[in-house]
C-alpha cells in the first residue's frame, strides 16, 4: 500500500503549501502515482491548480458524505490527483468537539486511498487544531518546512511536543520525514545560524536540499500551476525537482 | 476612555506579530499609554519582548481566573504593558465549543482595560477560530498586514466575509483602521501588481506608509526587543515609526 505524508508545521507562512503543491507534483512528473490532500480552510493548494469553489471538497470526506474516490480530481498532471479543500471547514473544530472519534475520521477516510495512489501528500493549516491532528493521525511519516526564521525555530519545540502526544494517543509508528529548510538567503546571518543550529540538532534529518526564496515559487500559484509547469528552468523548480529525488532515494532505503 | 486594535489575518507569516510589536512600541514611545495582548498560542508577541513560559497569561484572564490587571506585566518601555500569551491557548476550541458565551470572552475582560491605557493592540493566531473571534468583537477596529502575494490576496476576500459576520452577529461598530502592506520588495513584479490592485480596491483605506523587507526586523525578536530598540536607524524601524504616526494622526480626524 502506499504512504501518507503530511506537511505540518503550525507557524504560518513557512512554506507548507508551496511545498506540498511542488512536491506532489514533482512525484507526479516521475511516474508515482499521487494525491494531494488540501486539509487547510484557506484553500491554498486547491487554488495552485486553478480550483475555487469546489462543489466536493474534503470536508464531505470527514463528515462520511462522500468517499475519497467520489473527492478526487484530475489535474494537468495525469499521475496526481487533488481532494480540494472548502470553507465549510473552519466551522468543523465546534462541529467535531463532541465527536468520539474526532481524530480519526482522515485515517478511515485514507485506508482506500493507500490502494490506489503510492504518495499521499496532505497540506495542513497553520495551527496545532483538530485538521492537523487528523492529518498526524492519519499519516506514516510528516515533512516539516521550516523557514530560517527566530520565530519559526521557537515553534519547532511545540511541534514535537505535539508529535510525542501523537505517537502516545493515536499513531504510534508516526515519524518524522525530515526537516526542509526553505526560503533560505544565505547572503542573511540570521539564516545561516538558524540553520547551523537545526542540522547540528537534527543531524541527517534535515534534507540536503535547501529551497531559495524564488519569486517564480509564489508566481507559480497565480497561473494555476506548480513551479514546474510555470517555469521548470527556475532556481525554485529544480529545489523541488531535487527535494523530490532526495524523497525517492531516501524512501527506497527504508 | 481607550481603543482596541486587533491584528487579523488568517493567512500565515504575513507580519501580524511583528505589527502588532513594533506599532505597540511605537504608540508606547510616543507616550501613549499601550497594551498589547497576545492572543496566539505560539506566543511569539511575548518571546518578542524576552518573556516565555509565563506563569499568569491571557488563557487565565479568558476563563475568568485572574482580571487583566493581574495579568498585565511591564514591559522595558514605561508606557507599554503586556499580556503574555500561553500554551494552554490550544484547547481553548474545545474547552470553549459549547460555552454560551465564548465570542465575547475577551470583550468582557477588556472593559478594565479601557479606562487604563489610551490603545490596547491585540496579536492574532493565523485562523478565524475562536481566539480570533474574540478579538474581533472585543476591538472598534482592524489592522489587516497583507503580503504583496498571490495566496495573501485571495484570502483578503474570506476575511472581509468573516468581519460581515461579526459585524452582523456580535460587533455592530467594528471598523477596518487599516490595510499595511508587509514585506513590500518594490523590484518585483508580482509585489507591485498585489500593490496596485490592493490600493485601487481599498483607496484611502490603505496606508501610505509601507513595510519594506529588512532584517533587522527579523533579528529583533532573538533579541527580545521591538525593532525601535534594537535597531532604531534600520529602514524597518523608520518605517513603523512612520505607521505610527500616520495612524495617530488619522486617530485625530475621527
Ligand atoms: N522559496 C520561496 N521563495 C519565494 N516565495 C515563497 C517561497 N516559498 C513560499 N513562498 C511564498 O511565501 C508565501 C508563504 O508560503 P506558503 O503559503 O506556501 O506558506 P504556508 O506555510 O503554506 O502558509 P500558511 O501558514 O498560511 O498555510 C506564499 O505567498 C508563497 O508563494
Ligand atoms: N518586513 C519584514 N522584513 C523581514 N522580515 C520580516 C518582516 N516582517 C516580518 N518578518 C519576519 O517574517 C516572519 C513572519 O512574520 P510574523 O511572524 O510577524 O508574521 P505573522 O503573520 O505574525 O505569522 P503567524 O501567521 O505565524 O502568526 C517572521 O520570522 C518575521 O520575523
Ligand atoms: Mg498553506
Ligand atoms: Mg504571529
Amino acid at each position: 500500500g502506499g504512504r501518507a505524508l503530511a506537511i505540518v508545521n503550525q507557524k504560518g507562512g513557512v512554506g507548507k503549501t508551496t511545498t506540498a503543491v511542488n512536491l506532489a507534483a514533482g512525484l507526479a512528473l516521475e511516474g508515482r502515482a499521487t494525491l494531494l490532500i488540501d486539509l487547510d480552510p484557506q484553500a491554498n493548494a486547491s487554488s495552485a491548480f486553478g480550483v475555487v469553489a469546489a462543489d466536493r471538497h474534503i470536508y464531505d470526506v470527514l463528515i462520511g458524505r462522500h468517499p475519497l474516490s467520489q473527492v478526487a480530481r484530475a489535474t494537468e498532471i495525469d499521475t496526481l490527483h487533488l481532494v480540494p479543500s472548502g470553507t465549510d471547514l473552519v466551522g468543523i473544530e465546534i462541529e467535531l468537539a463532541n465527536s468520539e472519534n474526532r481524530e480519526r475520521l482522515l485515517e478511515a477516510a485514507l485506508a482506500e486511498a493507500r490502494e490506489h495512489y503510492e504518495f499521499t501528500i496532505i497540506d495542513c493549516p497553520p495551527s496545532l487544531s483538530i485538521l492537523t491532528l487528523n492529518a498526524l493521525t492519519a499519516s506514516d511519516s510528516l515533512l516539516i518546512p521550516l523557514q530560517c526564521e527566530y520565530y519559526a525555530l521557537e515553534g519547532l519545540a511545540r511541534l514535537l511536543e505535539t508529535l510525542e502526544r501523537v505517537r502516545d494517543r493515536f499513531n504510534a509508528e508516526l515519524a518524522i520525514e525530515g526537516l526542509l529548510l526553505t526560503m533560505v538567503d544565505s547572503r542573511n546571518n540570521l539564516s545561516r545560524q538558524v540553520e547551523a543550529e537545526v542540522r547540528s540538532h537534527f543531524g541527517d534529518r534535515v534534507y540536503q536540499t535547501r529551497i531559495p526564496r524564488n519569486v517564480r515559487l509564489s508566481e507559480a500559484p497565480s497561473h494555476g500551476k506548480p513551479v514546474a509547469l510555470y517555469d521548470n528552468a527556475s532556481a525554485g523548480a529544480r529545489a523541488y525537482a531535487a527535494l523530490t529525488r532526495e524523497i525517492l532515494s531516501r524512501s527506497v532505503l527504508r
